[in-house]
């Protein structure tokens, strides 16, 4: 039987406290300025009719650039300060849940750190782990950085907008994912142009509706 | 007096290493896919009739994607690889030193691992600090992840062939910059098309040249 670590043993208990609400909930992941804050953006102006999204930020400043962006756009958000830590803990995250208001909410988006190498590491008690990649990184990030890509359960490409601008090879990108991750659920995404955000939106709404 | 911890020791032997043959040494910090290797090939292609450079690549996987980038470039480069650790530590530099023809370089270009936080807290050893901010990672980070701008000695600004598709307001940016480390040298380049390239490599001839 597995020890638990303290880290894994405070996340079942904040995934007994989503469950319990009937929340769904993911971690979103990616390195810095891949289009974290966008895509949450993008994906409360696509549901804000439907239902009622909380968000938690991750940084390591003292900053709140990122939650503010989210209260402008009438959501509740927290914004969490690691204090310099590379990445969000399950602590972090038991805390600030107590901060948001569970009952009115039927998601819960996790904004972690940008980082693709810690965050991987640290179970959150989130239901589902999603990461992006960002066109302008590179094609090779799969086979660079693959830790993070083997515990995904979904995979956004964004900046797809970028691609007749940058040497991105999707048929190379897809390949190293495949070897890591095989089938995994993959949306290519423009944050900027709306393009591919409704296949996202729906795969949440489904994941949504099942925790109900 | 301040103790030294064990990789501050080892920090400082690495550099008497590198004093001792004259060779002028950077370490290349920035966010995955922001151009670190590009950057070091645009580096080679425009020294390489002048000196040698010696490339270590940092990275978390067992793979030697860069390395070969570099070796294909004809210049002599060491793979490390971090054993899933986010950065680079001076213990790993004082290995790829022995592994590096250091009698025949005049510049030693480390490439760290893409990550845009641990970094800064490791000291290497080498000369200057040096960190690539990608025009597609957003103007923000550095009052998102202002860390790693204070220590800073030179800023490199990448893929400004993107700045007509993408929101990047640079006055804002360097603002952030400025707040952080005054004074700043900095170089707005594009790794694509070579556009300011040229005062990148005349710094870097220059601090060689001192070196000496
Ligand atoms: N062209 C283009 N730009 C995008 C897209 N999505 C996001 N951006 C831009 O990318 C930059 C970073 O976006 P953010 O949403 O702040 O990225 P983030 O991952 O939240 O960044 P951090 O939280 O700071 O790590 C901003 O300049 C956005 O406007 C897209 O689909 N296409
Ligand atoms: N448009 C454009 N693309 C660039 C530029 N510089 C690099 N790229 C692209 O950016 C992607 C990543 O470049 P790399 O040089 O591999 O970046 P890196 O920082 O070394 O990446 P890692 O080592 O994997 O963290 C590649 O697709 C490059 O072709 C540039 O100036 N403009
Ligand atoms: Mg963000
Ligand atoms: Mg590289
Ligand atoms: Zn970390
Ligand atoms: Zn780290």
């Amino acid at each position: 039987e597995k020890i638990l670590n303290a880290n894994d043993q405070v996340a079942g208990l904040n995934r007994v406290k989503l469950d319990e609400k009937r929340i769904f909930s993911i971690n979103l992941m990616a390195s810095p300025g891949s289009g974290k804050t966008s895509l949450i953006l993008q994906t409360i102006q696509g549901l804000n009719t439907r239902m009622q999204i909380g968000v938690i930020e991750g940084d390591t400043a003292p900053v709140t650039i990122d939650a503010d962006k989210i209260l402008a756009a009438g959501m509740p958000a927290v914004q969490v300060n690691t204090g310099g830590e590379c990445h969000l803990d399950a602590v972090m995250i038991d805390r600030a849940l107590n901060a948001l208001p569970l009952v009115n909410l039927d998601l819960v988006i996790v904004e972690n750190v940008g980082n693709l190498i810690c965050p991987a590491a640290f179970n959150l008690g989130t239901h589902a782990n999603v990461l992006i990649a960002s066109v302008p990184e590179g094609d090779d990030k799969p086979y660079k950085y693959p830790n993070i890509y083997r515990g995904l359960d979904v995979l956004i490409i964004n900046k797809i907008d970028l691609l007749p601008y940058v040497s991105f090879n999707m048929e190379y990108f897809q390949q190293g994912v495949e070897l890591l991750n095989p089938g995994l659920v993959t949306f290519p995404v423009s944050c900027k142009t709306g393009e591919g955000i409704e296949k996202w939106i729906d795969w949440l709404q489904l994941r949504v509706n099942q925790q109900k």
